[in-house]
């Protein structure tokens, strides 16, 4: 089963 | 001091239309770049980046950088009322909590302003690494809605696999199960009609269709559209804004537990 990743587990913040 | 005179107005209105479903609230900055925006949906799933370069306005004023807070409804509420041959601008004065946009029919005889206040909205902003995709696709903007919305009559999601045989769009559903190949296709008359796959390694990722449905809402803007992919990294689906700049949608993929 997948699970739905967040876009905070590829960009950080600047 | 910020006046923004856009004479092509319907980009405006056919970008507030592309972005509104995905995203409430956010922070249009204005520098001496261009027009941008970045904006994450309210799940924090995909991101929206939006870029309107100062070049391709007629009149381009920001003495300083602004960061104007808006609902996207709202605006687009207001961007309705523009007529599609109008030019639009927008104005703000430094430290206003409004902002003002200005329709001008094309043969002056009609001039409307609307007015609308602003918001604070706190929003992180992202730092967008550069990076080498493992495939970039370039396709029809029309084939890729039509691929998406058929594909969700069927399942919740898609995998896009690129192989050197193409790029397959594949679901799964109660009912069944759907593949659709698109080949390279660089003999076609008009080469926004051309299918152009450029693949280093190939790629598998899966994600949600409502948000690649979503994202097509932006194919008035652009005839083709552009899918970066690499394994373990968000997708970039992008339609470039003619001699402006470009709506980038970003979505994060559905990976293993």
């Amino acid at each position: 089963l997948k699970a739905q990743a967040r876009i905070a587990r590829y960009f950080g913040s600047c | 001091m910020l006046e923004l005179r856009l004479v092509q107005g319907s980009l405006l209105k056919k970008v507030l239309e592309s972005i509104k479903e995905l995203v409430t609230d956010a922070n249009f900055d204005c520098s001496s770049t261009g027009f941008s925006l970045q904006a994450m949906d309210s799940s924090h799933v995909a991101l929206v980046a939006l870029l309107l370069r100062s070049e391709g306005f007629e009149h381009y004023r920001c003495d300083r950088n602004m960061s104007m807070g808006m609902n996207l409804n709202n605006m687009a509420k207001m961007l309705k009322c523009a007529g599609n041959d109008d030019i639009i601008t927008i104005k703000a004065d430094d430290g206003g909590d409004t902002v003002t946009f200005m329709f001008e029919s094309p043969t002056q005889d009609k001039i409307s302003d609307f007015e609308m206040k602003l918001m604070d909205i706190d929003s992180e902003h992202l730092g967008i690494p550069e990076a080498e995709y493992h495939a970039i696709v370039k396709m029809p903007s029309s084939e890729f809605a039509r691929i998406c919305r058929d594909l969700s009559s069927i399942g919740d999601t898609v995998v896009i696999s690129v192989t050197k045989e193409g790029v397959k769009f594949s679901t799964k559903g109660d009912i069944g199960s759907a593949n659709i190949v698109c080949r390279q296709n660089t003999s076609v008359d008009k080469p926004e009609e051309a299918t152009v796959i450029d693949m280093n390694e190939p790629v598998s990722l899966t994600f949600a269709l409502r948000y690649m449905n979503s994202f097509t809402k932006a194919t008035p803007l652009s005839n083709t559209v552009s899918i970066s992919l690499s394994n373990e990294l968000p997708v970039v689906v992008e339609y470039k804004i003619a001699e402006m700049g470009y709506v980038r949608f970003y979505l994060a993929p559905k990976i293993e537990e």
